[in-house]
């Protein structure tokens, strides 16, 4: 039975150009998963941008070194299939039966498929959001579960004009994206546009019934003397079943050292 | 007072909102901006127990008590911050994120926000041409004392100026623009710290998203007294 709660998935990531790979996100997580050692391989940032995991291994040089960022090629000139990547990693997870997974992206740029055991899902565009998927009925029963994510640049990346200038030729405001990638008065152009799987990666493991996005709200009387929290939950039944619930809330404060009061 | 356990029954399927008793408390340490106190946080846990499972989840945040009022002055035409109905002097830095490759983590967040701290700065305000920023942002905020002052993301790329011009109307999708408000407002409203949401940067969003932000977050009716830290015994919810 698998412990309750969140794993992050922030190691053993790699990485590949999409054009440099011939298999589908099927074979790549089911008869063929990659292999470090493999070209076009890579050692993936996760989080961070496909630029990030291509200065990591040194395919390209750290654009924020001297006039390095013109030795990189820009987006606008190689196409956003250039930037468009598989990133894959593996993780282990064995369910009891009443247990359910999710596997969360916290926030990626800009839009995404998954493949997980095969099965394919889709992350859709926009980089703030939140994806989260219960993937309960495509994991492994073995516990061992392969996972590849093709990631998308921004519909809109732009052209960066000769002069450069603010927000290059604004084409990246028509996405819901960050918007100082292509260039400011105090910045470089990005040139992937920060493409990628740009936040935390986890795995969450409920019963159940799953606690989704609490809300804790303070009110004030009596000059601070007399103070309220207010909490409000949603939950989610997952089961086949009426689950009978018992919710607790509880509110510590730390006065010293190691103790609490409750 | 502060541990209360309640019942409800979920139907198969079904997704349900909830809402705790109020919690009572009698003077709680207050969460003051850097410079002005401490900033108490309070450790709050919500759980589930499911009967016939047991434990089915557990969720826990960080909680600061603290009033934050802001207004435009109209004698200045300034905007002025009040928190626990105490005027601040606002010091405020420019922020549009860690690192230009996204390489976030804890560590880089901390050693930032100290920094911010240690230069004796209270507020950071997030550019809307940058990040909405991440947890472990607010987190250490919240830990350090730095208000926070986040925009959503509408600059000059959307606003139908510069040459060549920017589409005038903001983003293509303004489903997709709400969509991603509405997430990462629940994405960060539980921090300490976050003080304002601003709808851009030095402009006003198009109307439709300007009325769909503002009426998204505007106050409950139920904390709407103005004067409730004045309110008597006698005006007990």
């Amino acid at each position: 039975m698998a412990e309750i709660g969140k794993t992050k998935l922030d190691s053993g990531w790699l990485a590949a150009r999409s054009t440099e790979v011939q298999l589908t996100g099927t074979q790549l997580t089911t008869t063929h998963p990659p292999t470090k050692s493999t070209a076009p391989w890579m050692e993936a940032a996760v989080p961070g941008t496909v630029l990030a995991t291509l200065v990591k291994n040194k395919v390209v040089p750290n654009p924020f070194y001297g006039l390095e960022n013109e030795a990189i090629v820009d987006i606008a000139d190689s196409g956003r299939e250039f930037y468009t990547f598989w990133f894959f990693t593996t993780f282990q997870c064995k369910l009891s039966e009443k247990q359910h997974l999710d596997l969360n992206f916290r926030a990626i740029n800009y839009a995404g498929e998954l493949y997980l055991n095969g099965h394919r899902k889709v992350l859709p565009k926009g980089m703030f959001r939140r994806h989260s998927l219960d993937v309960t009925d495509i994991l492994h029963p073995d516990g061992q579960n392969l996972l590849v994510v093709l990631i998308y640049p921004p519909d809109h990346p732009g052209r960066i004009p000769p002069e450069g200038g603010q927000g290059g030729d604004h084409e990246i405001g028509k996405d819901v994206a960050a918007q100082y990638v292509e260039g400011w008065d105090w910045m470089a152009p990005i040139r992937d546009r920060n493409t990628g799987i740009w936040d935390e990666v986890s795995i969450y493991v409920t019963g159940p019934v799953k606690i989704i996005d609490p809300h804790l709200v303070s009110s004030f009387f009596d000059n601070y003397r007399r103070v309220y929290l207010h909490a409000t939950t949603e939950f989610e039944n997952r089961s086949s079943w009426v689950a009978e619930c018992s919710l607790n809330i509880q509110v510590t404060t730390e006065l010293e050292g190691d103790v609490c009061l409750v | 007072e502060h541990l209360q356990t309640q019942q409800l029954s979920i139907h198969p399927g079904a997704r349900v909102q909830y809402t705790f008793p109020q919690l009572f408390f009698y003077k709680p340490n207050l969460w003051w901006p850097n410079g002005m106190g401490k900033q108490a946080l309070y450790n709050v846990q919500i759980s589930v127990e499911v009967k016939g499972y047991g434990k089915s989840d557990s969720w826990s945040h960080l909680f600061g008590f603290r009033k934050i009022e802001t207004y435009i002055d109209n004698a200045t035409g300034g905007r002025l911050f009040k928190v626990n109905g105490q005027p601040i002097f606002i010091r405020g830095g420019n922020w549009i994120l860690s690192d230009g490759l996204l390489r976030l983590s804890k560590e880089r967040y901390r050693t930032d926000i100290k920094f911010h701290a240690d230069m004796n700065l209270n507020m950071i305000r997030c550019w809307a041409g940058g990040l909405a920023e991440r947890p472990e942002f607010y987190h250490y905020c919240d830990i350090y004392g730095l208000l926070v002052w986040q925009e959503f993301w509408i600059t000059g790329d959307v606003d139908g100026r510069g040459i060549p011009v920017s589409n005038p109307n903001g983003p293509l999708d303004h489903d997709l623009f709400m969509l991603c408000a509405r997430d990462t407002v629940k994405l960060l409203r539980n921090h300490a710290s976050l003080a304002l949401w601003v709808g851009g940067n030095e402009q006003v969003p198009p109307k439709n998203l300007n009325d769909a932000l503002k009426n998204d977050l505007k106050l409950h009716p139920y904390f709407e007294s103005p004067n409730e830290t004045e309110n008597s015994v006698a005006d007990l919810p």
